[in-house]
């Protein structure tokens, strides 16, 4: 039996928003530590981890772990018909072929019920170590969108270079090249504003700007991004998920052969 | 520029 209980319904709203363009269908995983996600896109280039943890749910039921197969695209449907308002309860039955999404008004005035139907999904995971990264930025989320959004219209890739300078995002097309350097800016009124560049060596690394178009789709979720950045690895870009958890991608870099 | 790596080459099967 399984029943999680989320007052801040906005938040699975949102979090579906922003992977469903990404992944078709995943396993989202139960268990005590909390509700989880891990999956690739179909050509295995980028990697999503969702976790929304345990205590973030105003009531939180997992009698044993339980993998749920969904297709986010029916998923975002049917979630999309709760209100923004709304609290949203996950429930499902061990070894049950549903999962019921149940939306309640704030005032308990309008309470509805939508059934989906589980899918058997094949899904390899993942090991993903703890790594040191070579460099790490922190930005507004929306700045972080501007650029993804700007460079796209320029080139395909993009590279991201940091150095003690700051950080650049470069690429070039057809049309021409640009290049958008941030400087470190903790002089802000609001904490949420800064650009905090940590840079333990110097990096560089290409990446397809599509997925990281793609990646912004979380930018309603919180107001900063990370970016982390090693010349070994994939990058990582997080984005927390209020006081709960945490969405992060993975994609792989482009790399000269 | 340069060839698009996979995310497999870079973390294996948990």
């Amino acid at each position: 039996m399984l029943e999680l209980r989320l007052v801040q319904g906005s938040l699975l709203k949102k979090v579906l928003e922003s992977i469903k363009d990404l992944v078709n269908d995943a396993n989202f995983d139960c268990s005590s530590t909390g509700f989880s996600l891990q999956a690739m896109d179909s050509s295995h280039v980028a990697l999503v981890s969702l976790l929304l943890r345990s205590e973030g749910f105003e009531h939180y039921r997992c009698d044993r772990n339980l993998s749920m197969g969904m297709n986010l695209g029916n998923m975002s449907k049917m979630l999309k018909c709760a209100g923004n308002d709304d609290i949203i309860t996950i429930k499902a039955d061990d070894g049950g072929d549903t999962v019921t999404f149940m939306f309640e008004s704030p005032t308990q005035d309008k309470i509805a019920d939508f059934e989906m139907k589980l899918m058997d999904i094949d899904s390899e995971h993942l090991g993903i170590p703890d790594a040191e990264y070579h460099s790490i930025v922190r930005m507004p989320s929306s700045e972080f969108q501007r650029i993804c959004k700007d460079l796209s219209t320029i080139g395909d890739t993009v590279v991201i270079s940091v150095t003690k300078e700051g950080v650049k995002f470069s690429t070039a097309g057809d049309i021409g090249t640009a290049n958008i350097v941030l400087r470190q800016n903790t002089t802000v009124d609001k904490p949420e504003d800064a650009i905090v560049i940590e840079m333990n060596e110097p990096v560089s690394l290409s990446f397809a700007l599509r997925y990281m178009n793609s990646f912004t789709k979380a930018t309603p979720l919180s107001d900063t991004v990370t970016i982390s950045l090693s010349s070994e690895l994939p990058v990582v870009v997080e984005y927390k998920v209020a006081e709960m958890g945490y969405i992060r991608y993975y994609l792989a870099p482009k790399i000269e052969e | 520029p340069g060839v698009q790596k996979s995310i497999k080459d870079f973390y294996r099967s948990a």
